[in-house]
């Protein structure tokens, strides 16, 4: 089972 | 003082057209190097960065960095009324509360201008890595576009799985399966029909369909396409502006629970 990531988790704020 | 004059006015419509769908509003930052814009989707899934650089335009100044936030629903409405052979001119102040964009037809008989208000946003900005890419493919952006409308039919999430002999998208859903495979081509009489493989490590990873169609609304831009992925991170999908610009999406993985 799978669940859509968030793309906040993988780039960080700048 | 920002202006920025494009003959090929058609290029904006495109950019336009990528974006529309994906984002409700944006913020352009304008510098002496360009225009560029970052921007997520309100759900967090996939980002959208653009890059023109001012050496695409035939006019460009800017005196002063500034960013102008825009709803982009407004922005598709002016843009409109641009024809495809127009040439583009924005303008605007520093520090401005509208910008305005003037369409030139290419014999000059007719020039239209429009001014839209800019909006204020407090938009996260995200610092993307740069990242070495276990599989980097090019392929046929037509092709791609394709594949993601055919496959969308069968299910929700695409699963994008890359070897050294090429890449292969596949589809799970309640009727059945669906596989595109593409080898990576020997000879090709057209670079743009290539479809080439660039391996590090094989990955596979799986994707919401409903972006991957969002993204394909670039394809007017540019007969190629890149797509960049390794194991749990975004896929990004790369769209070249002319010899002077891209657009990038990146667009988070499906992760187990």
């Amino acid at each position: 089972k799978q669940k859509q990531g968030d793309l906040r988790t993988f780039f960080a704020n700048a | 003082m920002f202006e920025a004059r494009l003959t090929q006015g058609s290029l904006l419509k495109k950019v336009m057209e990528a974006i529309r769908e994906l984002l409700n509003e944006a913020s352009f930052d304008c510098s002496e190097n360009g225009i560029q814009l970052q921007a997520m989707d309100n759900s967090h899934v996939s980002l959208v960065s653009l890059n023109m650089g001012s050496e695409g335009f035939d006019k460009f100044r800017c005196d002063r960095n500034l960013t102008m936030g825009m709803n982009l629903a407004s922005l598709s409405k002016i843009l409109k009324c641009a024809s495809n052979s127009d040439a583009i001119t924005l303008k605007a102040q520093d520090d401005p509360d509208t910008v305005t964009f003037t369409f030139e037809s290419e014999n000059n008989e007719r020039v239209s201008d429009y001014s839209m208000k800019l909006i204020n946003l407090d938009q996260e900005h995200l610092g993307i890595p740069d990242t070495e890419y276990s599989c980097v493919v090019k392929m046929p952006s037509a092709d791609f576009a394709r594949i993601c409308k055919d496959l969308s039919q069968f299910g929700d999430c695409i699963t994008i799985s890359c070897t050294k002999e090429g890449i292969k998208f596949s589809v799970a859903g309640d009727i059945g399966t669906g596989n595109v495979k593409l080898a990576q081509t020997a000879n090709v009489d057209k670079e743009s029909e290539a479809v080439t493989v660039e391996m590090q490590e094989p990955v596979s990873l799986t994707f919401a369909c409903r972006y991957l169609n969002h993204f394909t609304k670039a394809t007017p831009l540019s007969e190629q396409v890149q797509l960049s992925l390794s194991a749990d991170v975004p896929l990004v999908v790369e769209y070249k502006i002319g010899e002077f610009g891209h657009i990038r999406y990146y667009l988070a993985p499906k992760i187990d629970e």
